[in-house]
Order: C-alpha cells, then structure tokens, then sequence
C-alpha cells in the first residue's frame, strides 16, 4: 500500500545510504558528521546531547521548509528552533545522477521555558514523502481526493512500517528517532514541535 | 498502489520542482540551465538538440551509477556515453532540510556508428525511485519476495502513471522524455542506452 511502499522507499533511498559509516573516507555516517560540527563550531558535547537524526512525521503531513514556523506557542509567535549551519554534505553518485548532494540541517533550540538554560543542538528534518503527499493533495486535481479520503490510513501505515523497519535494521536503528505527533488540535494551535524534541 | 504511488511521488517531489521556470533569480527551470550549460561551454546549440530531461525506466529496475556503463553494444566494451560536467545546482529548502541540493547531470553521446559524427550533449539519468525499489528487492529480507512477485506490474504502473501525470502537465510536458525500456534479454544482452537516446 501507498504509506508503506514510501516508508520503504524512505528508508533504501535516503536513510540506509546517509546516516551509517561506510567505512570510505568521502561518505560520513551521520554520527561523525554531528562529531565534525561540534569540533568545527567550538561546542560542547552537552549542547549537542543526541547525535542522531529526528525524523518529524506530523499527522496533518504538513511540514514548513523551516521547521522554526512549527516551534512557537501559539499564539505567542516566538519561535524556539532556530536554522543553524548544515552538518557536512554526503555527495555520490545515485542512479545515473553524478555527485548527488545529501544535506542534513541543524537547529538550535532555545527552552523558552528556561531562559537560563543552554540552547541544544539538534538534526531535524520533516520525513519528505509526507510533504510530497501533501503537495499531491494540494496540487493535483486526479488524485487529490484519493489521497485525501485516505490520508489517515497512509500516514499511520508509513509511521509503523518505518518504525519497524528501523527497529529492524542494525545499521540504521540507533542513528534516528522517529517523532509521531498530532500537530493541529480541534483549534488548530499548532504544536511546538521544539517541546515534543526536547522530550 | 505502490507504482503509481511512487510515479505521483517522483513527479510531485522532483519534476515539478526542477524543470520548469519559476520566475525566481535562483530557481532556473531546465531550459535555462541548459541555454546556460551551452553558453559556459561554447559549445554549438546543434550539440545539444534536446533540452528536456531524459528520463530512464528499464524494466529490469537496474540502473548504473554511471550511465556510461549502459551504453555499450555488448560484448563491445566502447562506451557511449561518458559524464560530462553536471547543469547549474537548484538549491532551496524543503521540508525542515535547509538549502537541499538538485542537480542534473549532463552526458556527452558519442555515435560510435558514424565515428565522424559530431557528439550529442543530453541531461538523463534513471527514474531515481526504481533504484531504490531494486535496492529493496535485493537488500530487505521481508519484503523481498513480495516486490520481487510483482516487480513487472510496478515498473509498468509506474511507468504509465508517469507518462499520464507528465503529459497533464502543463508545467512539465515539454520539458522531459520519459524511456522506458527493456534492458536485458534472454541473452542478458545489454541495450545500448546511448541508441535509445539518439532517437
Ligand atoms: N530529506 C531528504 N533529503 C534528501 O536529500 C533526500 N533524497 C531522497 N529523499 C527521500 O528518500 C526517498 C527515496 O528517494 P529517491 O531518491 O528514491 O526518490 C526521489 C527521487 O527519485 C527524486 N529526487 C528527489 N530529489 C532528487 C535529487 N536531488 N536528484 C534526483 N532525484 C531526486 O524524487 C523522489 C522523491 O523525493 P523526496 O520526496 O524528496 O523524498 C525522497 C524519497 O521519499 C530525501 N529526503
């Protein structure tokens, strides 16, 4: 079905291929990437205290191309993520397209809960299919309402079927957290997606 | 189904983002990129005949990482084909990742029929999400024998599917050539990809 078939896809195009070490000196797993940038921008071990990559999987498959548009208190509108540098890219050849470029982002989170506290450090992205799903239900006048009316189904079929993939995999089960969340309630105020990371 | 899920996945998370022109100063559409390939290079615009993005779909779901290593008459070992410098990176945010990397790569075609013939400038590469379904077929042990069963009427969905969604388009139509293509026979002869394309 539609939600598994991506969870698959997800995981041998993308999260198989960039966050294991391969041993080669040109493609870094996502740990010595995350080791690199913390040498690299002076900081603490503390301040980058999960070295793994956090997958966003949001009921309403929306996912913002910045992720400090989810992280306020709404309606206060100050935002707890902000984008800091890149970790390194990882480049290779795929499929007939030379030098592919993965790039994984960094946030900085700032507990506004506790303004004295440390900001944290943290690789964050949306789980893009989802955000393609979304395109599709939004742009595409054949499918949309297909794709709509099960929209429910899909996503929960994607979030366990990556789930147990993962938990599955030794390569890749301790260098991601998969973060489920239900991001728009009965008034639609949005989830501070900075708190549920925090976690 | 898994198919055509992966055919509305390919179009709305890829084409639809790189081929075609969005008005913007950084996001240049493929026939942009290619007029400026042409000019960078002084090369002649009767070299690069086609500017629209060739697109492979063979039906074994295998794809090289280098294209040059389908375009052979087999048992000759001449290539065709050869990776010659890569279009201009479409670079924007998408999905929480910052600034994440598209890129295109150009092929250098030369006729080995007519050896004086003057050589052919392509962008091709391989219909990514079959790459990775082959990678599932031989990588994952549970699913493995299922993609494997029905491996014929996926490549077909998603080639159909494919073709439909482009030839709908109003943005993409023009700007892509869909090749499907069958790549082994029972000889195991490889097809020269390079052929294909000159046609
Ligand atoms: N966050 C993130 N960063 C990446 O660099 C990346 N690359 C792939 N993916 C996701 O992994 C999965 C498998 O990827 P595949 O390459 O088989 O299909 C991809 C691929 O066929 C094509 N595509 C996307 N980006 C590129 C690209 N840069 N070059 C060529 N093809 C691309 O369009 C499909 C859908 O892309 P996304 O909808 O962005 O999500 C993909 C997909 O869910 C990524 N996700």
């Amino acid at each position: 079905d539609y939600g598994s078939g991506m969870a698959y896809n997800f995981f041998y195009g993308y999260l198989r291929l960039v966050l294991p070490e391969f041993g080669t000196q040109s493609v870094k797993g996502i740990k010595k990437r995350i080791e690199t940038f913390i040498n690299k921008h002076r900081l603490s071990d503390s301040a980058f205290p999960v070295k793994k990559l956090f997958i966003l999987i949001p009921k309403s498959l929306y996912i913002p191309t910045d992720l400090k548009d989810v992280s306020t208190d709404w309606p206060d509108d100050k935002c707890w993520m902000d984008a800091a540098m890149s970790l390194e890219d990882q480049v290779f050849d795929r499929a007939g397209v030379k030098q592919r470029l993965y790039k994984n982002s960094v946030y900085k989170i700032k507990n506004r809960d506790s303004p004295g506290a440390q900001p944290v450090y943290v690789v964050a992205e949306g789980a893009t299919p989802l955000k393609t799903c979304y395109d599709v239900i939004n742009g595409d006048p054949k499918m949309s309402r297909v794709f709509k009316d099960h929209q429910h189904d899909i996503i929960l079929s994607f979030y366990k079927t990556l789930r147990d993939i993962i938990r599955d995999s030794d390569d890749c089960r301790d260098l991601c957290e998969i973060i489920y969340y239900v991001d728009t309630d009965d008034n639609k105020k949005r989830i501070n997606v900075a708190r549920i990371i925090l976690e």
